[in-house]
């Protein structure tokens, strides 16, 4: 008979059990666990009549992929062969059991023998210990690397770089978009230490935030074949800082420190179809990137609050001396901040100070100027004489201060001329009443 | 300027020449303000509205050459409010100021006159100087002529004017000067110049009268705009400059 083991025992008993069997019969139970499953047997009462090597009465539990046994005798007893409390479990989905009796013609009577009550169900089976215990014979069903067994099935992963395959069992290597985000890490070949795959076009891409810089560090063995005349022929190792090729290396000779001043790395590594070197490994760190210590480009520069050193996102502000002004350029700046980059350069370039220049004095109607510091010379500190022309016309003077106070205009450092009283209001000079150079004169007496 | 003298370059840098309804004088105020007669632009027995052109000079005292020098326009005039155009005897408020629209460079030979600030420059007897490019006796003059005349007392130009039976207004706003001993006088064409006095003290030359009117010329005494009265007007109308 057929029978389908299920996850709950089921008892399967000689013809007849408990009552004695008959002689002269075979029967045979093909027991079926479903998919994933393997058949557990487990006999609970056994008493068949015992007989050398079981010639005689028997039950044969034979599986797929494994010897039969045969048993006979009773439970307990040193004559035949029974089973004992020995379970049975098939190495695959069925499992046979097969009754067999002699034929006698002896009175049926003289023969009380029961037969057998056995359990049997379904119990998970684990394909990856039949796997391994199965070795390479079956490697099309055989995970390449590793297996995962769980009630009902199995399934098949890969190491770290490998892909597992349409198959489902087998893996191959994988290492075309590697992306690491930490902030420190290792990076190796495939398989490091061991020699690396065939035919690879890995790509390992380090991202870390912006700010940082990379630094990568070789560790030994670093092997990767070479030629002794052609530049990396066979295998290489490109590496890319911020999309800039900074090297290409093969060979034994370990690649030295690299700092990559930037926080995006990708390292390319390409092999042939044949070679047996072991690669390589690195470590990479990363280090906030700085920028260099800001310097006035002149003495009337002043930096604010300066810093011993500046990191990404730092800013200096940058002001001139009294009676300066920045400039960028050509251009007149009211403010100016830099601010560091993640690149580790300055957003702008420094600027310069220059002196304030209030240009040319306004020009005073029926009046002048003269210049009490250097001629022509219109910059912070400059000093003007503003007078009126006598003896047509004369200053307008407030009470209390002289002509010449009120005349007075100094360039600021706001770069106006200013007189300390009047602002940047510039003297009037007001008419002359009265005062005829050529006054009519009498004479004749 | 009757019985007077001819001015030198500079000796009255503060004269202006008008020529509005025919000759007339005035005087410069700081650097864009004429000092004039009202009747010089609203005469009178003159009624209908005034359109003539204002023609103003300044700088020499040549007629010719005066003129050669360029018309100063005017910007603005402003008659006293007391003036009255259509009272032919009665010369009341006959003060007037012209805005010039562009200030005028001043040099020697164009300076302007002081206002009188007290009443001592209308002493009686003090002596001062009449200008202008008015008739001299029968003839126009083509050149700034002057005349030296003293201030003199209000009660006798006042009894003088009553004999000849005039019934012309003197008022406290005027005053007289000269003598009818005297063939010096101010005439036709001289109205707006200024009597021009030297304060001894300042060395200034102060305008405190402008020339008005009179019984004809040199025949008496001179009526004057008496300066001081309306130097708070001038002063408001020049905007305090």
């Amino acid at each position: 008979s057929d029978l389908l083991a299920q996850q709950l025992p089921q008892q399967l008993t000689s013809p007849g059990y408990p009552e004695p069997y008959h002689k002269g019969q075979e029967n045979t139970a093909d027991i079926q666990a479903p998919e994933g499953f393997a058949v557990r047997l487990v006999f609970q009462d056994f008493d068949l009549e015992p007989s050398q090597d079981c010639a005689g009465d028997s039950v044969t539990i034979s599986a797929s992929g494994s010897d039969p046994s045969q048993f006979c005798g009773q439970q307990g007893s040193p004559l035949g062969r029974p089973p004992g409390q020995r379970e049975f479990v098939s190495s695959g989905r069925s499992l046979r059991l097969t009754f067999r009796t002699q034929p006698s013609m002896e009175n049926k009577t003289a023969h009380l023998h029961k037969g057998f009550l056995a359990l049997y169900q379904a119990v998970d089976l684990d394909e990856c210990a039949s796997q391994s215990e199965a070795g390479e014979e079956d490697p099309q069903h055989r995970c390449q690397h590793l297996c995962h067994n769980y009630i009902g099935g199995y399934f098949c992963s890969c190491h770290p770089g490998y892909e597992l395959q349409k198959d489902r069992h087998s893996c191959q290597a994988e290492c075309s978009s590697e992306l690491y985000t930490e902030a420190s890490g290792y990076l190796s070949s495939l398989g490091y230490p061991q020699p690396y795959p065939p035919d690879l076009r890995c790509n390992y891409s380090i991202r870390v935030e912006r700010g940082l810089t990379l630094h990568l560090k070789f560790l030994e063995p670093f092997e990767i074949d070479d030629h002794q005349q052609v530049h990396c022929p066979y295998d290489q190792l490109q590496i890319y800082a911020n999309g800039k090729n900074i090297g290409e290396f093969c060979g034994k000779q370990r690649p030295p420190d690299l700092d990559t001043s930037s926080n995006a790395v990708d390292l390319l590594f390409f092999t042939d179809e044949s070679g047996d070197s072991r690669g390589w490994k690195l470590h990479y760190t990363t280090e906030i990137i700085k920028c260099p210590q800001p310097k006035t480009l002149d003495e009337f520069t002043i930096i604010q609050n300066l810093q011993i050193q500046y990191q990404f996102r730092d800013y200096f502000i940058a002001t001139c001396k009294q009676g300066y002004q920045l400039i960028e350029g050509n251009q007149v700046l009211h403010s100016f901040t830099a601010v560091c980059q993640d690149d580790g350069t300055w957003h702008r370039p420094m600027p310069r100070c220059k002196i304030k220049d209030c240009g040319q004095p306004r020009n005073l109607p029926n009046g002048a100027f003269r210049y009490t510091t250097t001629m022509g010379v219109n910059t912070y500190k400059a000093r003007i004489q503003y007078y009126c022309k006598e003896p047509y016309y004369k200053m307008q003077t407030r009470a209390g201060s002289s002509e010449s106070e009120q005349g007075v205009y100094t360039c600021t450092a706001q770069g106006v001329w200013k007189n300390e009283q009047k602002g940047e209001k510039i003297p009037r000079c007001l008419p002359v009443c009265g005062k005829p150079v050529n006054p009519v004169e009498q004479t004749q007496r | 300027i009757i019985g007077g003298a001819k001015a030198k370059m500079g000796n009255f840098p503060w004269q202006a020449f008008t020529n509005i309804h025919g000759r007339g004088g005035g005087a410069l105020l700081g650097d864009r303000w004429i000092l004039t007669a009202a009747h010089t632009l609203y005469p009178k027995q003159h009624n209908e509205q005034s359109n003539a052109s204002l023609d103003v000079f300044l700088g020499h005292t040549n007629v010719e050459e005066i003129m050669k020098l360029a018309n100063h326009p005017i910007r603005r005039v402003s008659v006293h409010p007391d003036y009255r155009q259509d009272e032919s005897n009665n010369f009341e408020g006959d003060i007037a100021l012209l805005e010039l629209e562009n200030s005028v460079t001043l040099g020697p030979n164009l300076l302007p006159i002081c206002l009188p600030d007290n009443e001592t420059y209308y002493d009686l007897g003090l002596m001062g100087y009449v200008s202008g490019f008015g008739v001299m006796e029968e003839k126009i003059a083509h050149d700034l002529k002057y005349v030296r005349l003293p201030v003199a007392n209000r009660q006798t130009c006042e009894t003088w004017l009553r004999r000849k039976n005039r019934m012309d207004v003197f008022s406290q706003n005027m005053f007289c000067a000269g003598d009818p001993s005297l063939k010096q006088d101010a005439c036709q064409g001289d109205s707006g110049g200024v009597f021009a006095v030297r304060d001894q003290n300042t060395d200034r030359w102060v305008a405190t009268g402008i020339v008005s009117w009179g019984i004809g010329c040199s025949r008496g005494y001179g009526f004057y705009t008496k300066v001081i009265n309306y130097v708070d007007w001038i002063k408001k109308e020049m905007e305090e400059e």
